[in-house]
């Protein structure tokens, strides 16, 4: 599946901006701290992604990789679990994210997989339907990348 | 005009498959 890895990340942080979450979620680089991702986990699925596992999240970061690195690894380890254990879905065959780019090089690749992650957390838990409901009220450009951005996902599940 | 009727069909793709998404059971198990 051929998506433009920079478009993906921009149109995946329109999405993310639907959580409005109280993290800054407008750039890339509002985004490398994890602290806007986490919430919007939160909020799929508080459940798994609890307040108390939102609370081991560092806010306020700074430019401090250490700190971003431990708050995006925490992020990441969190959502395969949530993947395997919730969802009985492995994302083995899934590219992870190179976490060290997204916080060394704000790469918006690396961060597009992260939130393609994300998204398929939000289209497969629970209250699934209200987010895909909010998706399909997006821009059309938007959704057609969302859109792609599941298709692949799906492509690289197994149950 | 072949613009509108490229766009129709475009927004009904999304349409399909965002459907077809919600009309899935959800993918927890129980």
């Amino acid at each position: 599946m051929d998506v433009n890895k920079t478009v993906l990340c921009e149109s995946l942080i329109i999405w993310l901006q639907t959580f409005n979450t109280a993290a800054p979620c407008k750039t890339v680089d509002d985004l490398t701290s994890g602290a806007a991702m986490s919430q919007a986990l939160n909020q799929i699925d508080s459940s798994w992604f609890s307040e108390n596992w939102l609370a081991r999240i560092k806010e306020d970061v700074g430019d401090n990789v250490r700190l971003k690195m431990n708050n995006l690894k925490k992020i990441l380890q969190m959502m395969v679990d949530y993947y395997n254990e919730v969802l009985s879905q492995q994302v083995k065959d899934f590219p992870m994210p190179d976490l060290m780019r997204v916080v060394e090089n704000s790469d918006q690749i690396e961060l597009g997989r992260l939130l393609q992650l994300i998204l398929g957390c939000a289209i497969k838990c629970d209250r699934k339907q209200e987010y895909i409901q909010i998706i399909m009220t997006l821009e059309e450009s938007v959704q057609h990348v969302v859109m792609t951005a599941i298709q692949e996902l799906m492509s690289k599940e197994t149950m | 005009d072949p613009n509108m009727k490229g766009a129709a069909a475009n927004e009904g793709v999304l349409a399909n498959f965002f459907n077809s998404l919600l009309s899935k059971k959800t993918g927890v198990p129980g």
